[in-house]
C-alpha cells in the first residue's frame, strides 16, 4: 500500500 | 429482537455520527465561499467553485475517518487494513452522506445549512454530468427509502467493513466485524419496519449501486486530471492513481 501520509496522520491524530 | 449490546452499539454509532458532524460544522463555514458571480464562465469564479467543492470534500473525508475510528472493531485492524478500507470506502460514504442531504422539492443537495446545490451547480464546480446525474439519481433513490440516523450509520459501517476492498490483509476479521453490523441492521429493520420486509435487501442493494458510482467517480477523477484540475493533496492521495 502506498504511504498515504495524510490519511495516516488523520488516523493517528487523536490517539497521541 | 435487538440484544442490549446491539442497542447500545447503535446508540453509540448515531451519537458518533452526530458528534463528527457537529465538529466539522464550523470547518464548513470556513471553506472558500461559493462565488455569487452571475457569469458561469468567469475563470476565477470557476476555480473558486472547484475549491469550494474540494474543501467540503476534504472536511467530509476527515469526518469519515473520525467516525470510522469510533466504529467498534475498527481500531482492532492493522493500520494498513484501516487505510485499505478507508481508501476505497471514503467516496462511497461521501455519496451516502450526500444523498442524506438531498432535498427532492428543489432537487438539490444541501451541504451547508442554507446553501443548496442543484445539478448545474455541480457542473459549475467542475464536475461532469456523467458523474453528476448518477449522484442525483442515487440520492433520489436513497431519499425514497427515508432512512433514519441509525439505518444510515449502520449502512455506512457495513460499507466501511468490506473485506473485498483492494489490499485488505485480514479479510476474515473485516468480514466478522461487518457481520455484527449486518445482523444489527437486519434486527433493527425487523423491529422498526415490521411490515416492509423488503427494506433490508433494498438497503443492501444500495451498497451495490455505490460500487458502480465509485467506478464512475474514478472516471471523474481521471477527467479532472486531463483538465489540469489538480485535486488537493488529501483527495489526491486517496483518489488519484499514483504511478
Amino acid at each position: 500500500v502506498k504511504d498515504h501520509q495524510l490519511l495516516r496522520y488523520l488516523l493517528d491524530k487523536d490517539e497521541k | 429482537k435487538l440484544t442490549p449490546e446491539q442497542l447500545s452499539m447503535i446508540k453509540k454509532l448515531v451519537a458518533a455520527q452526530q458528534q463528527c458532524n457537529q465538529r466539522s460544522f464550523t470547518d464548513r463555514l470556513k471553506v472558500t465561499p461559493w462565488p455569487q458571480v452571475p457569469d458561469p464562465n468567469n475563470r476565477e469564479a470557476r476555480q473558486q467553485r472547484f475549491a469550494h467543492f474540494t474543501e467540503l470534500a476534504i472536511i467530509s473525508v476527515q469526518e469519515i475517518v473520525d467516525f470510522a475510528k469510533q466504529l467498534p472493531g475498527f481500531l482492532e485492524l492493522t493500520r494498513e487494513d484501516q487505510i485499505a478500507l478507508l481508501k476505497t470506502s471514503t467516496i462511497e460514504v461521501m455519496l451516502l452522506e450526500t444523498s442524506r442531504r438531498y432535498n427532492p422539492e428543489i432537487e438539490s443537495i444541501t451541504f451547508l445549512k442554507d446553501l443548496s446545490y442543484n445539478r448545474d451547480d455541480f457542473a459549475k464546480a467542475g464536475l461532469q454530468f456523467e458523474f453528476i446525474n448518477p449522484i442525483f439519481e442515487f440520492s433520489k433513490g436513497m431519499n425514497e427509502l427515508q432512512l433514519n440516523d441509525a439505518e444510515y450509520a449502520l449502512l455506512i459501517a457495513i460499507n466501511i467493513f468490506s473485506a473485498d476492498r483492494p489490499n485488505v490483509q485480514d479479510q476474515s476479521l473485516v468480514e466478522r466485524l461487518q457481520h455484527t453490523y449486518v445482523e444489527a441492521l437486519h434486527s433493527y429493520i425487523c423491529i422498526n419496519r415490521p411490515n416492509d420486509r423488503l427494506m433490508f435487501p433494498r438497503m443492501l442493494m444500495k451498497l451495490v449501486s455505490l460500487r458502480t458510482l465509485s467506478s464512475v467517480h474514478s472516471e471523474q477523477v481521471f477527467a479532472l486530471r486531463l483538465q489540469d484540475k489538480k485535486l488537493p493533496p488529501l483527495l489526491s492521495e486517496i483518489w488519484d492513481v499514483h504511478e
